[in-house]
């Protein structure tokens, strides 16, 4: 579980 | 190497990146690549570190780190892989390269090393998606305007896997 909330918060930053 | 008993990544990684280091001291860059082989979140801590070097305002602190980085993608294997893998760390190099955040007080060694890394990754690695994606992003901003030539010796893969023959 941990690992997918993990996945969801992880984004390229905006440019 | 008794006085290597009580290092942590943090101070591996000062020593390895040392702005005073007359040139790149492997023994440093191994011995941390070695403690985060041996921590179990030592991938984890590692990208953390090392992108707060990268982001060095000494070209050289930055450089050094860059080596470490590289030599920890070739000798910490998938664990580490996969935390470079991650948006998190990748946005880090992002913030380097590009002009919007810290691209314009970085030196283009700096910034050519970074692309570089980025792009054998990108053949390196193929099933890490968010390489590629944070690489092809740099190239729609025109960051990237051609794919760097890599030196066969810096390409990631130690030993060509094996293809399986036709009968």
């Amino acid at each position: 579980l941990g690992e997918e909330s993990e996945e969801r918060d992880d984004h390229l930053l905006p440019m | 190497m008794a006085e290597a008993e009580g290092e942590s990544l943090e101070s591996w990684l000062n020593k390895a990146t040392n702005p005073l280091n007359r040139q790149e001291d492997w023994e440093y860059i191994i011995g941390f690549c070695d403690q985060i082989n041996k921590e179990l979140e030592g991938p984890q801590i590692a990208v953390r570190l090392l992108a707060h070097k990268i982001q060095s305002p000494q070209e050289w602190e930055a450089v050094q780190a860059l080596t470490v980085l590289e030599a920890c993608m070739k000798n910490c294997g998938q664990r580490f892989h996969n935390e470079v893998g991650k948006f998190r760390f990748l946005n880090e190099l992002i913030k380097v390269v590009s002009p919007k955040y810290l691209g314009d007080r970085v030196s283009e060694k700096v910034k050519s090393k970074i692309i570089e890394l980025l792009y054998s990754w990108t053949v390196a690695l193929p099933d890490e998606s968010k390489i590629k994606d944070a690489y092809y992003m740099l190239k729609r901003q025109g960051i990237v305007l051609s794919d760097p030539v890599i030196p066969a010796e810096s390409t990631l893969i130690p030993s060509p896997p094996a293809r399986p023959k036709n009968p």
